[in-house]
């Protein structure tokens, strides 16, 4: 089965999109087959992987209802396919109206998905708990946080929880929140350092081991097309979402 | 009259809530008087100056019509008043129809503000291109864009430009860009020096020529529920958005 995971928080630049494509990455080296389905008007997963004119992409399964499987476009990542997404995302959100139903959709479709393709599902979620995130919470069963360790952060995390069990309540019971990242760690600054202790006290074992530091390698990665394992293969960034990749491995279930 | 600037960029954590505190400080430093208007349900721009019990807060305006000038809350700081957001503004998302009479709310109630009772009006808006910041387009004549300098924060720039273009031809003729940012930027790496100067190598003159670098202080001071320019006056950040405020004063049209 499909362990589908949510990237989500909607306070900006939290780390959604480096830890989709990078943690994707990772997975993938481990001989994890892992589809990334990219919701995001602004597709910055979508570019980082290179992929050239996605015409609509996920766009379609909202406005002409195709098939999430043709879609899915391969990447050079070893493992690693993605459902891209484009400015037409954007359109999407107007023309829903909130309604269950329209929160549903998604789920339909990567129910519909064959299940032994893909060992993973990442989706990289937009800044916003609107209705491509809604879609994402109803179709998934886990829900990643990542949090840049900085205080304008920390309210965050809770709006997302709440968010998470609001739908757990009503329309998705399998939905969980698994982990919480901290992410863009300096850990030359106490603020950091202080941010992630707040973290590690406030949500305790939802907290992942890793933390994931600041490294220029990781802001760079996206000008060059290459998730961090191609392009500075022993940077920090590599090491962190590698040794991320391994916790996440870890709490898979047996078979 | 009022000089009413949108500070836009939907992508997230760019600097937006950091900018519209901060400049706002920096302006009042210098005898301005300055309406923060906070249209984000973060609310980050609230909690940072310290606003208790918000209440609705802005949302007031769009669920039950209440005069802005009844939402206006004073701060501790030098000439700077704000109207606070709260959680609430996610539920006026949801209800409010994409059309244009939704997004001219904003500046219906922004026309009636007393125009002599302050210099500027900054407002902070979410990382979306939604319903709320199509409101803020309406409303104002100038866009402020923050913009990260990072590989990921470049394409979003010309998507807040061809936004802006929309609304300027059909619903608010005077609204222009007036200014790009370049934020966080760290002068010890590379990359950053090579997004900086490819943003003044695609906007030109729009670019600011104060850049805002990356700065723990600034990242410290929401904390402490203060500006920069209180909590660290000799620090890098409030330098640098106190010269930015120099450079924005310069703008400013003769009487
Ligand atoms: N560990 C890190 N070290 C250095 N830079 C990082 C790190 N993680 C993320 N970044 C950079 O920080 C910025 C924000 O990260 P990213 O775009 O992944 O966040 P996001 O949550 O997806 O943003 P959005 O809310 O806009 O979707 C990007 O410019 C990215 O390159
Ligand atoms: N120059 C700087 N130096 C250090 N940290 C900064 C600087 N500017 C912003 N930050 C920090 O970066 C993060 C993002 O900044 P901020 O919240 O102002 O961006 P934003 O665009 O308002 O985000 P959002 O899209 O969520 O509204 C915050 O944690 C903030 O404290
Ligand atoms: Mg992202
Ligand atoms: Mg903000």
């Amino acid at each position: 089965e499909v362990r589908s995971i949510a990237i989500l928080n909607q306070k900006g630049g939290s780390g959604k999109t480096t830890t989709a494509v990078n943690l994707a990455a990772c997975l993938g080296e481990n001989g994890r087959r892992v589809l990334v389905m990219d919701l995001d008007p602004q597709a910055s997963a979508t570019d980082w992987f290179g992929v050239e004119n996605p015409g609509r992409g996920i766009t379609d399964i909202f406005v002409d209802r195709a098939p999430l499987l043709e879609l899915v476009r391969a990447t050079d990542v070893l493992g690693v396919a993605i459902i891209p997404a484009s400015a037409w995302l954007q359109g999407a959100e107007k023309v829903l109206r909130w309604e269950p139903k329209s929160m549903k959709i998604l789920g339909h479709y990567v129910d519909e998905l064959p299940q032994h393709q893909w060992d993973y599902m990442l989706v990289d979620c937009p800044p916003t708990l609107g209705l491509l995130t809604a879609n994402a919470l109803i179709a998934v069963k886990e829900v990643l946080i990542p949090v840049e360790a900085h205080h304008l952060a920390l309210p965050g995390v809770d709006r997302v929880i709440a968010s998470v069990e609001t739908l757990r309540a009503h329309l998705n019971h399998e939905l969980r929140v698994s982990t919480i990242v901290p992410c863009r760690v300096d850990p030359r600054t106490r603020h950091a350092r202080r941010v992630v202790a707040e973290l590690r006290s406030r949500y305790g074992k939802l907290v992942s081991q890793v933390e994931i530091r600041e490294n220029v390698r990781l802001a760079e990665a996206p000008a060059h097309k290459q998730p961090i394992t191609l392009f500075d293969s022993r940077s920090k960034g590599a090491k962190d979402y590698r040794a991320l990749a391994s916790e996440i491995i870890a709490a898979e279930r047996p078979l």
